[in-house]
């Protein structure tokens, strides 16, 4: 028997707004630990790691290891139908053909569920190893996000410069070039806006404006986003998700011929 | 920029 409760059935809205343009499906991995998932994108350019820990959840029984399979377009449809105020309980069986979701309102006078069916899928998990990046800049996921739209508007990718001085963003297309600079903090008593950056060397990347488009669907999650980038590997992108976990997005550079 | 390399070059499967 696997249950997990979230009160807040909005934190699983918000993830799924955060991943449903990237994947298609997702097995959904749980145990005794929590919930893990890592899918890549279609082309495998991206990947997503969500790590939703036990200890996170208001109700958590997972009896036996669970691989789920789950379309990530249904799931989006199903939780569309929970209310802001509900509480979402995700429920199966040791064997699992299906998942349920059970909505309940907070007056526990409607009470909602939908069943999906899973999908059997090839399991091709990564090992992604503990990587100590050259440059780990914090700043505003609201911040981060307007840049992004605002540069994709002049060209397909946006080069991330680092230095010690602060994080430069440009991109260059037919139709002109675009660049913002931002200057690392000196007082951060605002932490949810400050620019912070952890630097050893300095680094300079180029990637796609459409993957960076999905990653930033994550902003309602977390008032700031982590990126961390080494030369020639990918990037990540980090949104904190409250005291549950994160989801973190990997995105391949654009390598110059 | 032609080149962009997957997941897989960067992440072999254990």
């Amino acid at each position: 028997m696997f249950e997990a409760r979230l009160i807040q059935s909005s934190i699983l809205k918000k993830v799924l707004d955060a991943v449903k343009d990237l994947l298609n499906e997702a097995t959904f991995e749980c145990s005794d630990s929590g919930i893990q998932v890592q899918a890549m994108d279609n082309a495998h350019v991206s990947l997503v790691a969500l790590n939703l820990r036990s200890d996170g959840f208001d109700k958590y029984r997972c009896d036996r290891n669970l691989s789920m399979g789950m379309s990530i377009a249904t799931m989006s449809k199903i939780l569309k139908c929970a209310g802001p105020e509900d509480t979402v309980t995700l429920r199966a069986a040791d064997n699992p053909d299906t998942v349920a979701f059970i909505f309940e309102s907070s007056n526990k006078e409607k009470l909602a569920e939908y069943e999906m069916k899973l999908i059997n899928m090839d399991q091709e998990h990564l090992g992604i190893p503990e990587t100590f990046y050259s440059c780990v800049v914090k700043m505003s996921s609201h911040e981060f996000a307007r840049i992004v739209r605002d540069l994709s508007q002049f060209g397909e990718n946006i080069t991330i410069a680092c230095t010690k001085e602060g994080v430069k963003f440009t991109a260059i297309g037919d139709s002109g070039s675009a660049n913002v600079k931002l200057a690392q903090t000196a007082d951060a008593s605002e932490e949810n806006d400050a620019v912070i950056i952890e630097m050893q060397e300095s680094v300079k990347l180029s990637f796609s404006c459409r993957y960076l488009t999905c990653f930033v669907k994550a902003t309602p999650l977390c008032s700031q986003v982590q990126l961390s980038i080494s030369n020639d590997v990918p990037l990540v992108c980090e949104y904190k998700i409250g005291d549950i976990g994160q989801i973190r997005y990997y995105l391949a550079p654009k390598i110059d011929d | 920029f032609v080149l962009q390399k997957v997941m897989p070059d960067y992440f072999p499967e254990p």
